[in-house]
C-alpha cells in the first residue's frame, strides 16, 4: 500500500529530524509508482504528483512526527478534490421521458449496465432500447435482461439503422408513458470514425439528457485517450465504471475524470442486475492507493 | 520518437513514457531501462536510433521465447478450453478459431459452456451457423458441467478434429467461479486423455496491470497453455504481455484484431514490438 511505501521512505529519517526536499522527492516517487501501478495515466500522474508535492511542501509535513501519514493525507485530499466529493446520480428530467444513452468500448459492460440502470430506476417505468444491431444476439441479450426484470425492451431486430431505432423508441416511449429511456449501443473503438459518427448521429437525433460512458475498471493507460475521444464527440455527462468487484485498482477512473472533468456516477459490482452502486470517491482513493 | 536524436535524459524520459503508456508496467519498464541507462552512461549508444534498436532487442528477447503456435494433436480430438474475464473476447475468439480450423478442413465442434449470461448461447449459435460448424448446447441456466460432459461425449463419438469449449466470463478473484472452472477441466480430463489439451486465456488488449493478476490466477486454476490478446485493432498497445512473458513465460499464441471471424492472427513478436513503438 502507499502507506507502507511511504513508511519505507520515512523510516530512514528517524534520527535525522526535519524533512528536507530530498525526502519529499523520494516520497513523491513512491506516490508516482503507486499510481502508475494502479493504471493511472502517465501524464495524469505527473500533474497529480506535482500538485501533491506543492501541497506537501506547504503543509505541516516537514515538522510532523509521522510524515508518511501526512503525505498520505495530502494524496487523499488531492484524490477527493479530483474525483469530486459527493455522489452524482442520474438526473431525472422534469419533462419525461428522461433519455439516457450508454456508449463505450467493446465488452465494457454497457448492455448489462443498461439492465442494471433499468432495475435501479424501475419506478420510472423504463424502456430499454436495443441499438446494437451488430453483435450476434445483442438484441436477444437485452430482451432477456428485460424479461428477467419485467421491463419493456424496444427493438427492431438487426436490419434497421440504430439512429432510426433510437428515434422511434423515444416516440414509442412518449406514446406509452415511459418516463425513462435507456439506449444501449454497440461497443465501438474510439478510433473507428464510422462508428463514432453513428453515436454522434444518435445523440443529435434523440438528444439524450444523459450520455454515460461505460468503462472497464481494469482499463489501462489508453483509457485516457478513449475517454477523451468519447467526450469530445458526445460531451458525456458521466461515467459508469464496471467490474469493480474484481481486484483491478481502477486508476483509469482518475485518468478519465482528469481528462473529461465528468463524474463517475455509478460502479458495476457484479454480473447480476442488482450489481450497481453509487460511486464514492473515498472508496476509490483507498483502492487506488492499495 | 525514433531517429537521430541525441541520447540525453529527455530522450530516456520519453522512452520511459512510451513504455509505461503502452501498459508495459513500472517494474518491467524499469527492468529494461536499467541496462539501457547503463549503456548510455558508458557512451555505448550513440543516437536515438541505436537506443530504439537496443530496446527492441530487449523486448524481442523477452517475447521470442514466448511466441508459440496453436497446434492440434496428431490423433484424436484436440480439446480447447477457452477462459478469461468478462467481456475479454472469448466467444468471438472461438468463432475465429472455428473459422480458421474449418478453412484448414478440420472437423470442428463447439460447446456452449456459458449457460449463465443472457444471450450467451444464442451468440455462440449465431457464430456456429455463420462459420458452418455444429454447436453442443443445453437450455440456459443448466449446469455448465453437464454441457461440457455432453460436448466431450459428442466430440469423441463424432470423431472431430478439434472441440472448442466456451466458458462464462469470470473475474479471477472469484474463488467459487475459479473452482467451477477447475471442475470443467476435470470433466474434460475424465472424458478424454490429457484433455483439455489447450487452455487459452483470453486477455483484453485494453487491460492494464490487472492482466498479470489474471494470468497468475487463471494459471493456478487451470493449465493455461496459451494467451490470446484481443482488441489490438484499437489504440491500446497490450504491453502487459511483456510482463506476463517475462515473469511467467506463458506462451503467447494469438491476437484478435477485430470483430469478424477472419480477424485472428498468430502472435508475431516483431510486428508486436514495431506496433508498440508506433
Ligand atoms: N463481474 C462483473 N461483470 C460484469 C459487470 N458488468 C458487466 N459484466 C460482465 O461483462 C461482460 C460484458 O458485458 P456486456 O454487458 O455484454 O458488455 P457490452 O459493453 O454490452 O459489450 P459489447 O456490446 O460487446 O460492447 C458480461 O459477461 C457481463 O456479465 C460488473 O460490474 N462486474
Ligand atoms: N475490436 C475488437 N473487438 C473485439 C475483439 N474480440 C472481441 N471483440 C468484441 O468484444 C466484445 C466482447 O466479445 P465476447 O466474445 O462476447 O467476449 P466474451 O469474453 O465471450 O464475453 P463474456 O462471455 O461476456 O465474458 C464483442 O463486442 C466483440 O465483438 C477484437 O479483437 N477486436
Ligand atoms: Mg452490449
Ligand atoms: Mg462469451
Amino acid at each position: 500500500s502507499l502507506s507502507d511505501r511511504l513508511d519505507g521512505v520515512f523510516r530512514k529519517l528517524r534520527g535525522y529530524g526535519k524533512l528536507n526536499e530530498k525526502n519529499i522527492q523520494d516520497a513523491m516517487r513512491q506516490v508516482r509508482l503507486a499510481l502508475l501501478e494502479a493504471d493511472v495515466h502517465f501524464r495524469v500522474v505527473k500533474d497529480f504528483v506535482k500538485r501533491v508535492q506543492e501541497r506537501a511542501l506547504g503543509a505541516a509535513i516537514t515538522k510532523s512526527l509521522t510524515p508518511g501519514q501526512e503525505v498520505v493525507k495530502v494524496v487523499y485530499a488531492e484524490l477527493t478534490d479530483l474525483m469530486g466529493s459527493e455522489h452524482k446520480g442520474l438526473r431525472i428530467s422534469s419533462k419525461p421521458p428522461t433519455i439516457v444513452m450508454l456508449a463505450g468500448l467493446q465488452g465494457s459492460g454497457k448492455t448489462t449496465s443498461a439492465g442494471k440502470l433499468a432495475k435501479l430506476f424501475s419506478a420510472q417505468f423504463p424502456l430499454l432500447v436495443a441499438c446494437d444491431v451488430y453483435r450476434p444476439a445483442a438484441v436477444d441479450q437485452l430482451k432477456t435482461l428485460g424479461k428477467q426484470l419485467g421491463i419493456q425492451v424496444y427493438d427492431e431486430g438487426t436490419e434497421a439503422d440504430p439512429v432510426d431505432i433510437a428515434t422511434r423508441a423515444v416516440e414509442h416511449a412518449k406514446a406509452v408513458g415511459h418516463r425513462l429511456v435507456i439506449i444501449d449501443t454497440a461497443g465501438r473503438l474510439a478510433i473507428d470514425e464510422e462508428m463514432m459518427a453513428e453515436v454522434r448521429r444518435i445523440k443529435k437525433r434523440v438528444m439524450p439528457h444523459e450520455i454515460l460512458f461505460v468503462a472497464d475498471a481494469m482499463s489501462g493507460q489508453d483509457a485516457v485517450n478513449v475517454a477523451k475521444r468519447f467526450n469530445d464527440d458526445l460531451e458525456i455527462d458521466g461515467v459508469i465504471l464496471t467490474k469493480m468487484d474484481g481486484d483491478a485498482r481502477g486508476g483509469a477512473a482518475l485518468s478519465i475524470r482528469a481528462v473529461t472533468g465528468k463524474p463517475i456516477k455509478y460502479i458495476g459490482v457484479g454480473e447480476k442486475l442488482d450489481g450497481l452502486e453509487a460511486f464514492h470517491p473515498t472508496r476509490l482513493a483507498d483502492r487506488i492507493l492499495g | 520518437v525514433s531517429g537521430g536524436r541525441a541520447v540525453d535524459e529527455d530522450l530516456l524520459d520519453d522512452v520511459e513514457e512510451l513504455l509505461i503508456t503502452a501498459d508495459v508496467g513500472v517494474q518491467t519498464t524499469f527492468g529494461m531501462m536499467e541496462p539501457l541507462r547503463r549503456k548510455v552512461a558508458r557512451g555505448r549508444i550513440e543516437n536515438s536510433q541505436a537506443l530504439f534498436q537496443e530496446l527492441k532487442g530487449l523486448m524481442l528477447g523477452i517475447l521470442r521465447g514466448s511466441a508459440a503456435s496453436l497446434k492440434l494433436r496428431p490423433q484424436g480430438p484436440t480439446f480447447i478450453l477457452v477462459v478469461g474475464v468478462n467481456g475479454a473476447g472469448k466467444t468471438t475468439t472461438i468463432a475465429k478459431l472455428a473459422h480458421r480450423f474449418k478453412e484448414e478442413e478440420k472437423k470442428v465442434l463447439l460447446v456452449a459452456g456459458d449457460t449463465f449470461r443472457a444471450g450467451a448461447i444464442e451468440q455462440l449459435q449465431i457464430w456456429a451457423d455463420r462459420v458452418g460448424v455444429p454447436l453442443i448446447r443445453q437450455a440456459a441456466g443448466s449446469d455448465p458441467g453437464a454441457v461440457v460432459f455432453d460436448g466431450a461425449k459428442a466430440a469423441l463419438s463424432r470423431r472431430v478434429d478439434v472441440v472448442i469449449v466456451d466458458t462464462a466470463g469470470r473475474l479471477q478473484t472469484k474463488v467459487n467461479l475459479m473452482e467451477e472452472l477447475k471442475k470443467l477441466a476435470r470433466i474434460l480430463g475424465r472424458q478424454a486423455e490429457g484433455a483439455p489439451h489447450e487452455v487459452l486465456l483470453v486477455l483484453d488488449g485494453t487491460t492494464g496491470q490487472n492482466a498479470l493478476s489474471q494470468a497468475k490466477l487463471f494459471s493456478e486454476a487451470v493449465p493455461v497453455t496459451g494467451i490470446v490478446l484481443t482488441k489490438l485493432d484499437g489504440s491500446s498497445k497490450g504491453g502487459t504481455i511483456l510482463s506476463i512473458a517475462h515473469q511467467m513465460g506463458l506462451p503467447i499464441k494469438l491476437i484478435g484484431i477485430g470483430e469478424r471471424m477472419t480477424d485472428l492472427r498468430d502472435f508475431d513478436p516483431d510486428l508486436f514490438v514495431d506496433a508498440l513503438f508506433g
